[in-house]
């Protein structure tokens, strides 16, 4: 496991523990997991692995009518982490906003992760609902209608406040180093990074709703949904017989 | 509507869940069974490959395709439990690294697979609900039957999901927040020893 992921899955244990707050998998993807982005959801999947959600490269707003922008997600609390990795250690909420942890092990002892929670908030939500309609033939909205996908919005995220770089302690380091791995060309990739840096303003966390489409243009994020809920109406799939081979 | 989070299952629900999916691909028939394990011989290692075939299945199954796995001497046509259980497996294999799924094809040439399904199955029944870091003996004989080279691949292959094996004890280290990559590990695994059982 990447150290990234390391500290998505600590920080999303550490400040929703059982909840739907969703780490996130990869680092070079924090850019399409802001507020308002549009994220796939894996069909066939498991609590046990999570990694439920895929990117896309288009927002709500990329498929809306042009019309006003909405107000800047709002931000709902920072807090402060130290030692991440072992936040599951000695994690102790302090006051409600700022989380400090001792650690044993694993980060060093220099490192501090800032993070802020931003949020849609319901009244610019309810003004963009009320001003922009779905962009009916945008070809993304159209490719998904037709493929029957279920599409969802980044409602939530936690990001950085700053950059930081995270650095391992180092155990098991190096282990796996050895000529036996060359040639399976993995000297490289098996070898653990000693430090990331993660760069300000980087999601590490966020919440989704799903997206429902209404009709033609119309479209809604209702509060509570469930497996059974499809973004578009059911019945507009055409349906054709391909075959497709694997191999 | 989200519900990633953390788990709230023990062991035994994912080795039930994964045994419900392995059932479905064991309905293959022996060619079928050959075809896959040969298609995912050749994909794993390339992750966006692996990626790619995840979401063509994923719209067959929306759009409600067909789809074949070449073999000889007639293409095998898959049900759609069958392409749900696929789909399933391609989901815990992605979530591996390409350093990782790698090792699995070098496992399964040399036929190590059933010893690494038990040591991951027997560390994760005893550690499931574990949320703290700890030091844990390892059962002697779980690794006594591999050479060198095969031990350092169990140790790469396991390691690179956190499950860190020092030979001195022997013991492993547990570490809570590494259990969804092992549950993915554990069902890679499963997947590919069932494929390979009867090549």
């Amino acid at each position: 496991m990447t150290m990234f992921e390391n500290v998505t899955r600590a920080l999303a244990r550490q400040l929703n523990p059982r909840g739907d707050l969703t780490p996130l998998d990869s680092l070079i993807d924090f850019k399409r997991f802001h507020p308002f982005c549009l994220v796939l959801r894996k069909r066939k999947s498991t609590l046990f692995w999570g990694a439920r959600y895929v990117h896309t490269d288009y927002t709500l707003l990329d498929v809306l009518e042009p019309g006003s922008s909405p107000s800047d997600p709002t931000d709902s609390g920072n807090f402060s982490f130290k030692n991440m990795l072992d936040a599951r250690v000695e994690g102790d909420v302090d006051v409600p906003k700022t989380v400090k942890v001792k650690g044993t092990a694993g980060l060093s002892r220099s490192s501090t992760l800032e993070v802020q929670t931003l949020s849609v908030a319901p009244t610019a939500l309810e003004n963009l609902h009320k001003e922009r309609k779905l962009s009916a033939d945008h070809p993304f909205l159209k490719e998904m209608r037709e493929r029957g996908e279920n599409l969802y919005v980044v409602m939530e995220v936690v990001e950085t406040l700053q950059e930081v770089t995270l650095e391992r302690a180092g155990k098991a380091e190096g282990c796996f180093s050895l000529p036996f791995f060359a040639p399976l060309g993995l000297q490289g990739s098996v070898n653990h990074k000693e430090a990331v840096t993660i760069p300000k303003g980087c999601v590490l966390a966020y919440r989704v709703r799903q997206l429902m489409v209404n009709g033609k243009d119309e479209w809604g994020i209702p509060h509570i949904c469930n497996d059974s809920m499809q973004t578009f109406p059911p019945g507009e799939k055409p349906g054709e017989g391909k075959f497709i081979l694997i191999q | 509507a989200s519900d990633v989070g953390e788990m709230h299952e023990d062991f035994k629900t994912l080795k039930e869940e994964v045994q419900r999916e392995t059932q479905e691909v064991e309905k293959l028939s022996p060619v079928g069974r050959s075809s896959l394990l040969t298609s995912l011989s050749h994909l794993l290692g390339k992750k966006k490959e692996l990626q790619d075939l995840e979401q063509t299945l994923e719209g067959a199954l929306d759009k409600g395709h067909e789809v074949t796995l070449e073999a000889l001497p007639k293409d095998v046509l898959l049900s759609k439990d069958a392409m749900d259980a696929i789909l399933y497996f391609l989901g815990a294999l992605t979530v591996l690294s390409e350093a990782q799924q790698k090792l699995l094809v070098k496992s399964l040439e040399k036929k190590i697979l059933p010893v690494q399904l038990k040591l991951v199955e027997s560390t994760m029944e005893k550690n499931f609900l574990q949320d703290k870091e700890g030091v844990f003996p390892l059962q002697p004989d779980l690794l006594s039957s591999l050479g060198e080279e095969e031990l350092i691949l169990t140790e790469a292959l396991v390691g690179l999901s956190g499950l860190e094996v020092q030979r001195s004890g022997p013991q492993y280290t547990w570490d809570p927040d590494t259990l969804p990559h092992l549950c993915a590990l554990y069902a890679g695994l499963s997947l590919l020893q069932l494929l390979s059982k009867n090549s």
